[in-house]
């Protein structure tokens, strides 16, 4: 993604740098130099990302580098969340089956 | 309802932080800690629960591609409870295997599972009374939080897109951090104290707070006060009811 320099946070050298200690830290290997350039570009753009959410935020949350600042949103979001929860929950019978009191 | 509560500081009460890996069983996860956390509140038995039963006995069979906290409690309560984490040790394998609840004791069970008012304020002296339950918020922001509270607004955080669940366990309020006089380098917006709720995530100890995360009380912040459920645990009782005399 081409960055706009304003947001595009420390200069390439250093994002270099702060990619390589991303790695280490979270032990990141990629496949070939393509997919490191691809993942490059992508914890740039998190980066930027993290940086607005922190101007925008109300309260005293600080944003930035996490594990999962190789992933794309999309990425992200398929990985960890599951299946978005109904407008409203399904109605559902409940039925226990032991009827002695005291037992599971 | 007190002014802080925070069930991490009882002894024994609350486990340590899960990595679900590559597994979407957040849900799962959550519904085991709500259940396990109350067993132990109500009962004082450190017992560890089963997340593999609820992946295996999942009436959707979806396993790790992602569930409901309700149907996990719907899981407990067809299989009479749940077995031990070391009798059904979590996987986080992709496909479901088939469900082997009916070969372990259940060291834990439910009578019923139920979901609160969305009033924040009855959320929090329902979780101060009885334990930490289960809410399910828009996960979107997680992805790049260090530390602090969220707070967000529904055109930064859709409250109606909620799709991770996590395992509340306290509230508090950050002191405000009214500057005098000193400019910082940073024109840091001079704060009220911060009302927060406390939030155990799944993602392991190394994202956010030691794997815990806070977001803003009062706002339904990221759909927090959507789906609040909890099972309802009672304690074991031997001897029969007493009942009505005619």
């Amino acid at each position: 993604d081409s960055l706009p320099t304003k947001d595009a946070g420390p200069r390439p050298l250093e994002l270099k740098e702060v990619f390589k200690l991303f790695q280490i830290q979270f032990n990141r290997s990629y496949s070939n130099p393509a997919e490191y350039t691809r993942r490059l570009g992508i914890f740039a753009h998190n980066l930027a990302q993290a940086q607005r959410l922190q101007e925008e935020d109300l309260g005293t949350a600080e944003f930035g580098q996490t594990p999962f600042s190789d992933l794309t949103e999309e990425e992200f979001g398929q990985l960890y969340g599951h299946q978005r929860a109904p407008e409203r929950i399904p109605n559902m019978a409940k039925k226990v089956k032991s009827e002695r009191w005291g037992e599971s | 309802v007190p002014p802080t509560c925070d069930w991490r500081k009882v002894k024994n009460i609350i486990s340590s932080i899960k990595n679900q890996g590559n597994c979407k069983c957040c849900w799962a996860m959550a519904a085991a800690d709500n259940i396990q956390t109350l067993w132990r509140i109500k009962t004082q038995q450190l017992v560890d629960v089963s997340v593999q039963e609820l992946l295996d006995c999942d009436r959707c069979g979806n396993g790790c591609n992602g569930g409901f906290v309700w149907d996990a409690y719907i899981t407990v309560l067809n299989n009479s409870g749940l077995a031990s984490e070391e009798d059904y040790p979590f996987q986080g394998h992709q496909k479901p295997h088939r469900c082997l609840a009916d070969k372990y004791r259940k060291v834990a069970w439910i009578q019923d599972f139920t979901m609160l008012s969305s009033n924040e304020q009855v959320i929090a002296g329902y979780l101060a009374i009885h334990g930490p339950i289960t809410v399910t918020i828009n996960m979107k922001l997680l992805q790049y939080y260090q530390k602090g509270v969220i707070k967000a607004t529904p055109s930064t955080c859709d409250p109606r897109l909620v799709n991770h669940s996590v395992l509340l366990v306290g509230f508090g309020k950050e002191k405000g951090d009214m500057q005098t006089g000193t400019l910082l380098s940073h024109s840091r917006k001079p704060r009220r104290s911060t009302p927060y709720w406390i939030l155990k995530n799944s993602w392991g100890a190394e994202w956010g707070e030691k794997g815990y995360f806070r977001l803003y009380r009062g706002n339904n912040t990221c759909g927090i006060a959507k789906y609040p459920i909890t099972a309802r645990v009672d304690r074991p009782v031997k001897k029969a009811p007493v009942s009505c005399p005619p």
